[in-house]
């Protein structure tokens, strides 16, 4: 994974 | 999860399967901007490409696939299946003027210069603008059937619940997603002025809505 950002929203 | 965040997909869901039915009932896509389409289905490519990547819940991965399939579906509808009642000429919103300086901001705005995470940006600040074709094609035209008016209306419903929700949240977690806030805010004001008319027109019903 190149990124640590999670996004959980649609 | 909470309340407003359900809601808000819910409506989203719930409008594009609104515009999909239409179209594919009355077998035309007359009224619709098949370009808003097109963004939407770029909208929706380029924000779930973390399905690939990062596992968050069955939920959010059912929602991501039902998006992009109905996306493409109703695109498909519009371009190929039903192109014969797609009325191009009204539809003349230049996206290059959407799509220039959306692409450029998120290379200077995002949280992290990665190509996943500026392809997310770009997906959201495209969100926010991806309506304005159909907007401008009610304009240009001067009436929107009221089936589409419904579209919109659970279209502009939907990320006005997610504001509702990221206070919520904002509350609740100290989460604060300020690019998807700031874009969310400016993708809302967009359909205060169609809120409106949807309010005093459509639902008084005049069956369709026409402008002044």
């Amino acid at each position: 994974d190149d990124s640590d950002v999670d996004h959980d929203e649609l | 999860m909470n309340i407003f965040r359900l809601s808000g997909d819910v409506c989203h869901l719930v409008a594009i399967i609104i515009l999909f039915l239409k179209i594919w009932r009355s077998k035309s896509c007359a009224g619709i901007s098949g370009k808003s389409q097109l963004l939407f289905a770029l909208v929706f490519t380029t924000r779930y490409l973390d399905l690939f990547t990062a596992f968050i819940s069955i939920y959010n991965t059912v929602m991501k696939v039902v998006f992009l399939v109905l996306a493409y579906a109703t695109v498909s509808l519009i371009y190929f299946r039903f192109r014969k009642s797609y009325d191009s000429e009204s539809d003349s919103f230049r996206v290059e003027f959407l799509l220039v300086p959306v692409a450029g901001l998120s290379f200077l705005e995002n949280y992290s210069f990665t190509p996943l995470e500026i392809l997310w940006t770009f997906s959201i600040y495209l969100e926010s603008v991806a309506i304005l074709p159909q907007l401008f094609m009610i304009t240009k035209t001067g009436e929107a059937e009221s089936i589409t008016t419904h579209y919109l209306f659970f279209l502009g419903l939907y990320r006005t619940l997610y504001l509702a929700n990221w206070v919520w949240r904002y509350h609740e977690e100290g989460f604060f997603d300020q690019i998807a806030v700031v874009s969310g805010v400016v993708q809302t004001i967009f359909y205060c002025d169609f809120f409106y008319l949807y309010f005093t027109r459509v639902l008084r019903g005049s069956g369709k809505m026409t402008l002044p």
